[in-house]
């Protein structure tokens, strides 16, 4: 039975059978590394993020990195066409990706992308949505609570000004945006279980 | 797995992306 690895920060879903799991996994991890390496200079780049304890840095961006590229590359997904781009810029319908195996996260990926897509948000809106996703002070093994937690304050409270100024008519928009968070963090979870299975096969 | 970010080789890759930057800091 052919594998196949059903993620777009994978150059393609197909698996070459002859190579070995640790082969495959290390494709996989040269193809999804720069995506990577741009969400912590993202990261660094938030005021604030530099200032906070090295081991809380790096605990945040452990834990949200997954998170900043769903958002990031939730136009991988045309909902419209119910197609995913891969990284290798080929893209494959939801239907050839099922046939492959892929699991109820695809589906989720592509709720979330639209409902996202949706909400029509400028470039630097996003980008500071992108900030709050990634400063969240309830993740695991944050050492120094309260400054993530300040941090995370101002970036909300700045995301708030935003979208009250640029979207004057439209008050929901805001709290649309603070309910994309659990939604992600269900990603992150379904996402982390899809990788177990991965790795056990 | 409690931890898929380090089971995914993610810390090392944060690491080594944060450290230029947390070494121009102590200096």
């Amino acid at each position: 039975r052919r594998l196949h690895l059903v993620c777009p920060m994978n150059t393609s879903p197909h698996v070459d059978p002859q190579k070995s799991g640790h082969e495959v996994w290390e494709e996989f991890a040269h193809s999804f590394t720069p995506a990577v390496r741009e969400v912590v200079e993202f990261g660094k780049k938030i005021p604030g993020f530099r200032d906070l304890c090295q081991h809380d840095q790096v605990s945040l961006l452990k834990a949200g990195t997954f998170e900043v590229l769903v958002v990031r590359f939730a136009s991988l997904f045309d909902v419209k066409d119910r197609t995913v781009t891969f990284l290798g810029g080929t893209k494959y319908s939801v239907d050839t990706l099922r046939a492959m195996g892929s699991s109820d996260l695809l589906n989720s990926m592509f709720d979330f992308s639209e409902k996202l897509t949706n909400l029509g948000l400028s470039e630097e809106e996003m980008s500071l949505f992108t900030a709050v996703v990634l400063v969240s002070a309830d993740r695991s093994g944050i050492e120094n609570v309260n400054s993530v937690e300040m941090l995370q304050e101002t970036l909300i409270r700045a995301l708030r000004g935003l979208i009250t100024k640029n979207h004057p008519n439209e008050s929901a928009i805001f709290t649309k945006l603070l309910l994309k968070l659990p939604d992600l963090r269900s990603l992150n979870n379904m996402h982390s279980e899809q990788l177990l299975a991965f790795k056990v096969h | 797995f409690s931890d898929p970010a380090s089971n995914l080789g993610l810390e090392d890759i944060i690491r080594k992306a944060l450290m230029g930057n947390l070494e121009e800091r102590q200096e």
